[in-house]
């Protein structure tokens, strides 16, 4: 079982990898097994954003830090993937062309994973196959409507 | 074991009975804020069998039950259920659906049913043991959590490892 | 000294009371003083958005919290007024009509305050008297360039 | 007591002295992930006097200065310098202008300015005690730290209060 971890924590590692360099456009990363002080168990992360050199992950912008999080979110899943995966806004802090390639890599899994995502961001609306507008004609009561993708501005619901 | 719907009843802002049909592919939930996005997200999370208020936003369980609007009143039970898709047969046992579903009374009592029949709350964790999903990080991403991961202290990331291991 | 702690949390709480029906367009916010376990003194926030009924502030959304934060920040920040405050990406929660009443505010502070507003929201750009883009050419170096509002989706620098 | 520019040289990635002219009114930074939007405000608490590296997402003051990028080599000193408008005359003993200036030597000498004449870090931070200026969660409202004070516990609440009281 421990072997069983190792080779597990490779592949999350090379997943890792790959996963972040292709929502960067570029650049390096990795986990590394670390020993505490109090002897357990850890995991170190370091990062290193194209163009520019390794540093602490603490000084990473805040997309940054999400594209980073996620990279290894998304390793850790090709470990271990669900039929469906829920994204709660993970396109918050992201600008255009990150948003842009985070799509692409999710439009990746598709067939294989089915993903639900709930977003403000007018590019990922255009990107999703389907889309539910949730509303509340009726204050403080939740109501689905299905939308349209064409005329998407007027049919998102408005507060 | 892609999810076909997802129905709602007295859960949270959804208080009237409300379907909502899930496509294969890329699914996209939008809406003004506090319309109720999130709270389908802990809908999800419940009825595969969430045990903590907290991970719900909430203190207490009983506060998953609508507690009224300015025009609306309370209810008195919350209910969730999500149906799978099982033609590829994933879980050979079952038919071409499943459905889980999970009550929870005003009163603090819980009901669970797969496939609209009474079962325990571990009958549910076990089907769910089954099919290998898991409610981990990865699998539900949270609003405003996402870089929780790199602020964890090392060892808590070493427990997420090992789930996925 | 107890008086006017007495006096300043009075008006703060009536602030944050404004406030916050101004970013939501409605419902009610307080303040109240408790006093811990511990005999500690502290400060709970009751917020019932507009339609709704009061709960606790834990089930509130992603947006309604950042906007009832944000009405208890500008609250306590006109009893003590900067005269210049900066704000990084407080609208990347909002909704298109939270985000407008929430700009509206801060052109009523107009000339009082002067407001540095970090920012990825294209409606927020549009509202700004002026706008400054940060971009890296040369990568891992940051340079700042004047943007003309004027054919700001090309102004606005890309990654 | 408005800002009229800041100056930038060696602090974190602006490696090259730069200076962002502010107007009155609303001014928008805006930039891609990653460009220096945030490094901005970290460089305005440093020069207000913040000694805490961690508000400024640093492991220690060193940090700060630029330490190179995949063609520029690092450089041994960051240096900040903030210029505030004081036509008005809130500050009565000082100029039409004031400027304030810090310095971080990469071997850990600090030195501070006024009007370009070296001072104590005590001398900054009296000086903007007189002006009112603070450095609160309420003057500079952080990236993702917003719905921190909702989070946080009452006591805690209760310091914020009693520092705008
Ligand atoms: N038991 C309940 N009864 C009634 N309303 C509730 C209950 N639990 C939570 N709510 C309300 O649900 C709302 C939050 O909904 P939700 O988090 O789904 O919003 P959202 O659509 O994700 O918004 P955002 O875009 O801001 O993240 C809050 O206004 C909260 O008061
Ligand atoms: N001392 C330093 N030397 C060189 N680069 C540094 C230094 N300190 C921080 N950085 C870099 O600055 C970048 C973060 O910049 P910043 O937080 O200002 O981005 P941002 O424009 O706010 O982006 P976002 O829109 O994602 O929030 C990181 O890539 C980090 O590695
Ligand atoms: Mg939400
Ligand atoms: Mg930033």
């Amino acid at each position: 079982s421990e072997r069983r971890f190792e080779r597990t924590f490779t592949t999350i590692r090379e997943n890792f990898h790959t996963m972040f360099r292709r929502l960067f456009g570029g650049g390096e990363a990795d986990l590394k097994l670390v020993e505490t002080e109090e002897k357990e168990r850890g995991i170190e992360i370091e990062a290193k954003p194209p163009g520019k050199r390794t540093q602490s992950i603490a000084l990473l912008s805040g997309g940054e830090k999400a594209l980073t999080s996620t990279a290894l979110l998304f390793a850790l899943y090709m470990t271990k993937p669900s039929p469906f995966c829920f994204l709660d806004e993970l396109d918050a802090p992201l600008d255009d062309a990150n948003t842009d390639r985070f799509m692409k890599i999710l439009k990746e899994f598709n067939g294989t994973t089915q993903f639900i995502l709930i977003t403000h961001n007018k590019h990922t609306m255009e990107l999703a196959d389907s889309l539910y507008g949730i509303t509340m004609e009726d204050p403080g009561v939740s109501k689905v409507v299905s939308v349209r993708l064409s005329g998407l501005q007027a049919a998102v619901p408005a507060a | 074991l892609f999810i076909k719907r997802l129905e709602l009843s007295g859960f949270k802002t959804f208080v009237r009975r409300t379907t909502l049909n899930v496509d294969a592919g890329m699914t996209g939930i939008v809406g003004p804020n506090g319309c109720g996005k999130s709270n389908i997200i802990d809908a999800v999370r419940w009825v595969l069998g969430e045990q903590s208020a907290k991970a719900l936003r909430a203190a207490r369980m009983e506060e998953l039950v609508f507690h009224g609007s300015e025009r609306e009143k309370p209810v008195g039970m919350a209910e969730v259920t999500l149906t799978l898709d099982n033609e590829s047969g994933v879980l050979s046992k079952q038919g071409p659906e499943i459905s889980l579903t999970r009550r929870l009374y005003r009163s603090g009592e819980s009901e669970y049913l797969i496939n609209r029949s009474p079962v325990r709350l571990k009958d549910i964790t076990d089907l769910i043991l089954d099919t290998g999903i898991t409610t981990g990080a990865y699998v539900i991403m949270e609003q405003g959590k996402i870089d929780s991961v790199l602020t964890a202290r090392p060892t808590e990331r070493m427990a997420l490892f090992e789930e996925a291991a």
